[in-house]
Order: structure tokens, then sequence, then C-alpha cells
């Protein structure tokens, strides 16, 4: 562990724990992507295949049961409580998120690091990662007024993966230069989908004004 | 290939 990773892991649970703040303080889902939600509940169930299989730390079992746990109650509280799914925007949260799963899951059935179920699976969390923010940002493009709670879940949950690429950085030059290209490769696409957002996002914080992504 | 990647992280 190092702490660019632990700084990683922290900004990501930081990201959830507002998104869940913000659901249940205002017992509001507006401007969330429900997709994208999903998405990452399918992330997680497809990379931690080896939770009770495989004990590496205390820490990193924890983290990944408050990562389901926490991911899946999400999805919950957008599709059955009975209040806050009322606020869900359902009619603009319309990105078609399998078209993002399928190709994902045929590129880690072409490209993985050895053909097995859990690692198949496992490659294929980390392709659809990669790609699972996209809802998101297609659906803050539509809703025109961006709540700061929203803003900062987006940013914190792009400053993770970039925590996570300095991660990588510092383990190459520390471990024997070990090369993980699928979590390399999939960290800067994912990563650079944010650029955008973050460019805004820096320029509201900077004029301190309202975040606004253009059309 | 067969360096074995650790699957330490989250």
């Amino acid at each position: 562990m190092n702490v660019f990773r632990l700084a990683g892991d922290m900004t990501h649970l930081l990201s959830i724990i507002i998104l869940l703040l913000k659901i249940r303080a205002t017992k509001s889902c507006t401007g969330i992507s429900l997709k994208t939600q999903e998405l990452y509940v399918i992330v997680f169930l497809t990379r931690y295949l080896d939770l009770f299989t495989k004990y590496i730390s205390f820490y990193n079992t924890t983290m990944k049961l408050v990562f389901l746990g926490t991911s899946i109650s999400i999805v919950w509280y957008m599709r059955y409580h009975k209040v806050v799914k009322q606020t869900y925007n359902k009619d603009q949260d319309t990105f078609r998120h399998y078209f993002l799963a399928i190709p994902c899951f045929l590129l880690a059935l072409l490209i993985h690091h050895e053909f097995t179920v859990i690692e198949v699976l496992w490659t294929f969390s980390i392709y659809l990662e990669a790609v699972a923010i996209l809802p998101q940002l297609v659906l803050l493009q539509r809703s025109r007024n961006i709540d700061n709670l929203t803003g900062n879940y987006v940013f914190l949950l792009g400053a993770y993966r970039a925590l996570y690429l300095v991660n990588w950085v510092y383990r190459y030059f520390t471990e024997n230069h070990l090369v993980r290209w699928i979590p390399w490769l999939s960290g800067l696409v994912q990563t650079t989908l944010y650029a955008d957002f973050f460019y805004y996002y820096i320029k509201s914080w900077k004029n301190n004004e309202k975040l606004q992504l253009p059309a | 290939t067969d360096t074995y990647i650790p699957k330490d992280e989250l």
C-alpha cells in the first residue's frame, strides 16, 4: 500500500459517502444517473468475486464490503425508496448502458491476463469501470443546474482514478517494473473521460459560479 | 505471460 493508492481509496470512499448523504439528507437523487450506479454495482460484483476465497488484508476485505454495500444501497434508494425514486430523472437518464457493458465483456473475452472465469470477469470490471461514468456525464449535460453535492461527487470519482494512475507509476518503479497494461490503459481512458468535466468544475470553483456543462 | 500480478488493489 502506498500513499497515492490510500488517497485514491479514501477519495473514492468519500465520493460514495457524499452521494449517500445527498440522497439520504435531501431524499432526492436529482441529477444522478441510475444507469451509472447500476454499472458500478456490476463493476464491484464482478471485481470482488474472490472476496471470500482470497484474503489479502483486513483493509482490503472491509473496503470491498463497504463499496459493495454502499453501491447496492444507492441503487436500492433510487429504484425502490418511495420518496427518492420520484426524484429520479427517468426521462433524461436514457443512456443505453448495455451498449457499454456488452463491448466491455467481449473485449474482456479477447484481451485478458489469463482465460479463467474470475480473471475474465475481473478484466470486464476494469473495462466497464472506465466507461461507467458516461451516462452520468451525459445526464449532467442535460440537467441545467448541477447541485454542489452532485458536482463534488463526480469530481471525487474522477480524482480517485487519477490518484490510482499515480499509484501505478509509483508501483512500477518500486516493484521491479511490474507491468499492468489492462488497468493502466483503462485507468487512462477513465480519467480522460473526466477531462472536460474537470475543466468546467475547476473553472466554476475559481470564478465562484454555478457549475454548468455546455450542452 | 508468466509474471504473476498480485490483485491487491480495490
